[in-house]
């Protein structure tokens, strides 16, 4: 599968290094409320590039950074690696396993990360763009939005299908 | 641009209404292009959807299960026609019937021949369709924590 | 008025961190009158909830389920304080986890000695604290047809 | 207890004459997708005077009628009447047993009815005020809802409350 790897730490309630190892086909992930399956979810959009608060359910930057709890101290970054099966040249780049990582600080900065080499947004965007992950709404559907197509007025309906088609 | 947008629109439309009648069990479905004449902004996208038996009725008065099972026949249409290497699933079954999350998982299980999902659910149909199960706990710290799962795993309570 | 506005208001803020404090197990929360000193417009209502072992954080990164179950905490409080006769409620439970359809269950069955509810579910543990079942199918005709129910005719399947 | 009946007929795809018993306490209702409980919902809205098209899922008053099926011809009326015991007199009205009704037509008006005798919308809404039946949002709480008061800005919530309380 072209999916490998999700790899999380610091980033909202995975305060702990924690790994997803995904495989082929259908991966199901289950759990209480509140426990982090969105989280992961929304980690994988903010590796992605994602800019827009609204979609990441949070109002600044470093809210994604996690911000203690009753027994476990603030952090002061979050980061987020997910890793790519480049086997049949989909993302173009020369390498067969591709990671793209992204960083936050309490200072508000980003960084991104290609291959563990620091790289620009714009980099990470165009390789994305290049294998088809740059349609983020077909990437990441969010919690309560499946149906959101169906509220959009008839414009916005085709303004979202040329970006996906 | 505007050829290959048609094309790419065609193609989605004729899934759609594949994916609306496998997923209803029947009725029709399809999409359209407002040309203007009905009073709508033209180039402007319709849903059409007439679930089986039912008479062809405005999109706002679909159940919340009619709605959520279009939302899924209209993203699998997309994803169908124009693949993207995985896709996160984020509780997209939660307002669906017993008989509809059937459907559903059946039809990704074949969309995941081609594409890696990640599919966030509390539905014990949608888990039995899964090659590989994680379950994400809370610790007594608040802090998230990730396990491998198997079926056998999984809890036997009204949802999972 | 402003006065029978702020001693229903300061019950129903007891109330809210009671049911909250039920409904999640443990955590704590409260309703507050924004008195403008912190950039909110003055007199609004802010809602501040802190599940167990988590620290206070912003109320849009709350999962939906803890978003749920605060909105189910914030219905019967006011329902508690100011009852209504009788109350519909249509899938509230719909995010809700095991546990917390437990709770919430709990928790309706007590509120149903002075209030009459109708509650539209797919959740088996809602469900089993109902007095009265009522199936709503549709006939072939796409028709609404009411049938009484027993606990024993609802189907077993992973939502009911 | 308070609820007792809800007849429909014509209304949504309650097309045949229907009544829903309630008894006291909790009265479950379940069913397939689209099957019509949310329907009897927004009847139960409607009857109690409704007047926003948003809140029933309607663009017109009409719309509320049976539009007919692929086997079954459209109605020309909607009827819902939901009846009520007054035992300890808690609507001010001197009846032990209180019946509301309305009907809309094809023309777009609505009748109203109490006890089976014609009324205006705002004897209907008077009489409901009486019995704390006016704060809409607590005597329905409609599919997708529950948690929308998290949503709202600090003082459209200051609106709710002061409806509600
Ligand atoms: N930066 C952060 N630091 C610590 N905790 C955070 C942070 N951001 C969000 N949270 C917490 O994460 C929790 C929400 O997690 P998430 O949305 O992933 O739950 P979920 O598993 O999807 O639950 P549900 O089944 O209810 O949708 C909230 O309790 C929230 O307070
Ligand atoms: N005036 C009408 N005439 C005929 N059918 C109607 C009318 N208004 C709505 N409907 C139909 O009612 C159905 C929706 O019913 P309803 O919302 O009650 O379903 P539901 O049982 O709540 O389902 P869910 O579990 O998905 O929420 C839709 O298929 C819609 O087309
Ligand atoms: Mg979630
Ligand atoms: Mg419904």
């Amino acid at each position: 599968g072209r999916l490998r790897e999700l790899r999380l730490h610091g980033f909202k309630t995975f305060a702990d290094p924690t790994r997803f190892v995904f495989e082929p086909g259908i991966n199901a992930v289950i759990g209480p409320n509140g426990s982090g399956k969105s989280n992961m979810a929304d980690a994988v959009r903010w590796v992605l590039g994602e800019q827009s608060n609204r979609s990441l359910r949070t109002r600044r930057g470093d809210d994604v950074i996690f911000t203690g709890s009753q027994q476990r101290r603030p952090q002061g970054m979050a980061e987020a690696i997910l890793t790519l099966d480049n086997f049949d040249g989909w993302l173009p780049i020369d390498f067969g396993e591709v990671s793209i990582g992204r960083r936050a600080y309490r200072s508000g900065e980003s960084e991104y990360l290609i291959n563990g080499a620091p790289a620009r947004l714009r980099d990470v965007v165009e390789l994305l763009a290049g294998g088809r992950l740059g349609a983020n709404e077909l990437v990441v559907v969010g919690q309560g939005t499946v149906d959101a197509a169906l509220s959009l007025r008839p414009e916005e309906r085709r303004q979202l299908f040329e970006e996906a088609a | 641009i505007g050829e290959r947008f048609h094309t790419a629109f065609a193609a989605i439309g004729r899934r759609f209404n594949e994916y609306c009648r496998l997923l209803f069990a029947g009725g029709s479905a399809s999409l359209r292009v407002s040309d203007g004449t009905d009073g709508e902004a033209p180039g402007g996208i319709e849903i059409v959807v007439q679930p089986p038996g039912k008479r062809l009725q405005r999109l706002s008065m679909l159940s919340g299960g009619e709605r959520a099972l279009t939302g899924v026949a209209l993203l699998f249409s997309m994803l169908s026609v124009n693949p993207v290497p995985f896709c996160i699933l984020d509780e997209v079954d939660a307002a669906l019937d017993e008989a509809n999350i059937g459907r559903f998982a059946e039809a990704l299980r074949t969309l995941s021949a081609q594409i890696d999902f990640v599919v966030i659910t509390h539905n014990r149909a949608t888990i039995e369709v899964a090659d590989t199960i994680y379950g994400v706990t809370m610790t007594d710290a608040a802090v998230s924590r990730v396990l491998s799962l198997r079926l056998a795993d999984v809890p036997v309570g009204a949802t999972a």
